[in-house]
């Protein structure tokens, strides 16, 4: 609904911000690589949908805390300028819970977010996950 | 700044955008002047014009709200989480969710809004008419074109950033003199943050 100021919603309509969906990925704080964890296919789908993992993969993931999700955090935590550590930490967790917009922030495996200016660095990624090998560039 | 893949624009000759609304939609006159606001930004920088039309059907731009799956292979996902998405020129297709409480705030520039779950709206249509323009998303927080918006936010006014990436493609409107006053914010977070020191708002 359309309302002109916040205090014009409803009360029975007024949504608490915990009913974000992306709010359960907050449990999987202080995931790292080589753990298993029961829903941890979510969020790779959740980084597939913004082109952190490619289409490539179908969307049948496994809850193992693999490369393709590690490779996928880093690169997260590069474009949103947070600690480059490829866990599942609580800074990385409170940003990918805020709402945005549904345009991915990578594509073709190219990060459009490290481009720009005078400065065009691209950051590619590798996935050596099981099946298909994919090779790895930063320029 | 960023632009999609090739870097699509509008063609030389249509740089004067039509939009319309989803009649379906039955949107008050209140909601559709957001919109209006929201594109006068942009054409404030660049020489382009959008000129608001009836015909959903043969506009060069098309907005509508939408829940769930809508057609286009890019379901929305309920309250909150994805709040809208546009696609790049010279499509012209742009989408909000309608799942979201939309506060329609008055006039002005950036600020806070009280209610936390609630989303402002004209600072989600400045966001997507970027990308109906071309560009991609900006990795400079303050910019317009960072990919997410806390709720209870209200930030709409255009960051150096935001024009010097649309003037990349369209070059600037001859009418622009636009004044940069950085504000503290910006400031203190460029130093040491490797952002150009250009950052401002205008």
């Amino acid at each position: 609904g359309f309302y002109p100021n916040a205090s014009a919603i409803p009360p029975d309509l007024r949504r608490n911000a915990t009913e974000n969906a992306w709010n359960a990925f907050l449990n999987f704080t202080g995931c790292h690589a080589g753990m298993k964890v029961d829903g941890l296919y979510k969020i790779k789908q959740y980084f597939q949908y913004f082109g952190y993992i490619p289409q490539t993969f179908s969307g049948n993931f496994t809850d193992d805390f693999d490369d393709i999700l590690k490779n996928a955090v880093e690169m997260y935590q590069r474009n949103f300028k947070l600690n480059i550590t490829g866990e599942l930490d609580e800074l990385t967790l409170q940003h990918v819970v805020i709402p945005r917009c549904g345009v991915p922030d990578v594509v073709n495996g190219t990060s459009t977010m490290l481009n720009g200016g005078t400065r065009r660095r691209t950051y590619e990624v590798s996935f050596s996950g099981r099946g298909q090998r994919f090779h790895a560039a930063k320029r | 700044y960023s632009f999609f893949p090739g870097e699509p624009r509008w063609p030389e000759r249509r740089r004067n955008l039509t939009y319309a609304f989803e009649p379906r939609n039955e949107l008050t006159e209140e909601v559709k002047s957001v919109f209006s606001r929201a594109f006068a930004r942009w054409a404030e920088v660049i020489p382009l014009t959008f000129r608001r039309v009836e015909s959903f059907s043969t506009s060069d731009i098309s907005i509508g709200f939408y829940a769930g799956d809508h057609g286009d292979g890019e379901p929305f996902d309920g309250f909150m989480g994805t709040l809208a998405h546009a696609f790049s020129p010279p499509n012209g297709h742009f989408h909000l969710d309608s799942a979201e409480n939309w506060i329609v705030s008055g006039e002005g520039g950036d600020g806070f809004l009280s209610e936390r779950a609630a989303v402002d709206l004209e600072s989600v249509a400045v966001h997507e008419i970027g990308h109906l323009l071309g560009l991609g998303h900006s990795s400079v927080q303050d910019s317009i074109m960072f990919p997410t918006i806390t709720t209870g936010r209200r930030k709409v006014d255009l960051h150096s950033d935001d024009v010097e990436g649309v003037q990349v493609l369209y070059g600037a409107n001859p009418n622009f003199n636009g004044s940069r006053t950085p504000t503290p914010s910006t400031q203190q977070r460029d130093t040491g943050s490797g952002d150009s020191g250009a950052a401002g708002r205008i």
